[in-house]
């Protein structure tokens, strides 16, 4: 099984 | 004053197929360089980028900047009245809580006119950072769909694996495996048919299949797509829009646990 990654993992926030 | 008219109105009505699946609501920004959405679904895996410059416009007048929250679902209820030959035009007043839409047919005997309500949204904001991708693939945006489509019957997602040779498309079900792989096309007749691909260093993720089909309902904005992978990061899914635009779909990958 593979966990699905969120994109607040990559990108800041502004 | 916010006055945006294009003639090519279904470019519009493309770009509503492209996104309304994905999001509920988005925010319009409107500037002098033209309109701009950046907006994440609802789980925060994927994020749409959309960027359609002023020079696209055949009329695009914006005094301030104005930012115009919208229910997508009622968007396309009115993108919908519009034929594909029409011309549209978008309006709204300085500090709007309606924009007008306006559709004239080609021999202008024919004029429609909406208006809808503007929802305030508080809508976050990421900062994408520059990236040197990996590898860089374009290929043709129906391929690319088709692709989705076929290898989505068998599990829930794509492997996507670049070489210098081309791109490899995998996946594993209960019902067994299936593999798409496309060679870097020497010479083709038609840009539009070729496969390119740019690379640094070998990449292969993992991606679920749900988002990589929403994303290909971009595909009749633009007959290439391009796939940009690096590891341990998002890939970006972009398709042009006419000239003057992109639409961008960022998608966090999956890992294992």
């Amino acid at each position: 099984p593979k966990k699905q990654l969120t994109l607040s993992a990559f990108f800041d926030q502004r | 004053m916010f006055e945006a008219r294009l003639t090519q109105g279904s470019l519009l009505k493309k770009v509503m197929e492209a996104i309304r699946e994905l999001l509920n609501e988005a925010s319009f920004d409107c500037s002098e360089n033209g309109i701009q959405l950046q907006a994440m679904d609802n789980s925060h895996v994927s994020l749409v980028s959309l960027n359609m410059g002023s020079e696209g416009f055949d009329k695009f007048r914006c005094d301030r900047n104005l930012t115009m929250g919208m229910n997508l679902a009622s968007l396309s209820k009115i993108l919908k009245c519009a034929s594909n030959s029409d011309a549209i035009t978008l309006k709204a007043q300085d500090d709007p809580d309606t924009v007008t839409f306006t559709f004239e047919s080609e021999n202008n005997e024919r004029v429609s006119d909406y208006s809808m309500k503007l929802i305030n949204l508080d809508q976050e904001h990421l900062g994408i950072p520059d990236t040197e991708y990996s590898c860089v693939v374009k290929m043709p945006s129906a391929d690319f769909a088709r692709i989705c489509k076929d290898l989505s019957q068998f599990g829930d997602c794509i492997t996507i694996s670049c070489t210098k040779e081309g791109i490899k498309f995998s996946v594993a079900g209960d019902i067994g495996t299936g593999n798409v792989k496309l060679a870097q096309t020497a010479n083709v007749d038609k840009e539009s048919e070729a496969v390119t691909v740019e690379m640094q260093e070998p990449v292969s993720l993992t991606f679920a299949c749900r988002y990589l089909n929403h994303f290909t309902k971009a595909t009749p904005l633009s007959e290439q797509v391009q796939l940009s992978l690096s590891a341990d990061v998002p890939l970006v899914v972009e398709y042009k829009i006419g000239e003057f635009g992109h639409i961008r779909y960022y998608l966090a990958p999956k890992i294992d646990e």
